[in-house]
């Protein structure tokens, strides 16, 4: 699969969302 | 309900919009479907008077999303005392805008050869969800980013056991479409999109706990008013 950044951009938005 | 597929979005049962005691026989019940891309209006038409009924058309007054008869009503026959018919009525968004308190309610003028009757009616929002709704992923963080908090509401969906996959697909059947899945801390988060026939976006954050029925919902819209309607809507969809 391409990496674009975004997997790993969405990974960081769900961790930073369930530990504010 | 039905089966999976692409055309199984969530009906509603029909109800009464019009009693027959406040249309001097007529009954009206009905209900909004989306199929294929387009709008519907299913309805009943009883009627319980006792001369037969004629000439009937349909208007409806301006509304939010700009809901339009896309076609005079079809009814090619008398309708006769005590008898039923059913009848779809397409409809269209290219009527003219007026916001509505409940943004989804409906005025709505009935004629027949009797008299001209009135009612309102409340749509669901998601017969509103177009199947190009899915947004690009670079697109959803820059708008997740962008959207202040202020425009962020959240909801509980109470008492819902489905997993999150099966969550997924079962909204995606009615154009909200999950663009990233993450599991944190046991808990799944969904991050989905829909857009609205007027071009209005909406984000959403599901998340999910193993265990507990109630899942959180997180809705990011320019336009606040219709978060409430959208919550609905997806409650309405997982509890089918």
């Amino acid at each position: 699969e391409l990496d674009d950044g975004l997997d790993e951009a969405f990974s960081r938005l769900a961790h930073s969302r369930t530990n504010p | 309900g039905g089966v999976g597929g692409p055309s199984a979005s969530y009906i509603a049962p029909k109800s009464v919009w019009l009693p027959a005691v406040k249309a001097k026989g007529l009954e009206i019940s009905g209900t909004f479907v989306r199929r294929m891309g387009s709008i519907y209006m299913e309805m009943s038409l009883s009627n319980n008077a006792m001369q037969v009924m004629t000439d009937f058309a349909i208007q409806f007054n301006k509304n939010s999303f700009c809901l339009a008869p896309a076609a005079p009503l079809q009814i090619n026959a008398p309708l006769a005392p005590n008898q039923t018919i059913e009848v779809s009525l397409a409809v269209n968004t290219v009527g003219s805008v007026m916001k509505m308190d409940p943004l989804n309610n409906l005025q709505v003028a009935v004629k027949n050869n009797i008299d001209v009757f009135y009612f309102s009616c409340l749509y669901p929002l998601n017969i509103l969800f177009v199947e190009d709704g899915k947004m690009d992923r670079q697109v959803f963080l820059a708008t997740w980013k962008d959207i202040p908090s202020e425009n962020e509401a959240q909801f509980q969906i109470k008492d819902c056991t489905l997993s999150a996959d099966a969550v997924s697909n079962k909204l995606q059947s009615s154009n909200i479409f999950t663009i990233a899945k993450r599991t944190v801390d046991g808990q799944d988060m969904l991050y989905q999109s829909l857009k609205l026939t007027n071009g209005i976006w909406v984000l959403a954050e599901l998340r999910i706990q193993p265990g507990n029925p109630n899942y959180l919902l997180s809705l990011k819209c320019r336009a606040r008013e219709v978060a409430p309607h959208i919550f609905q809507t997806y409650e309405k969809i997982l509890k089918n």
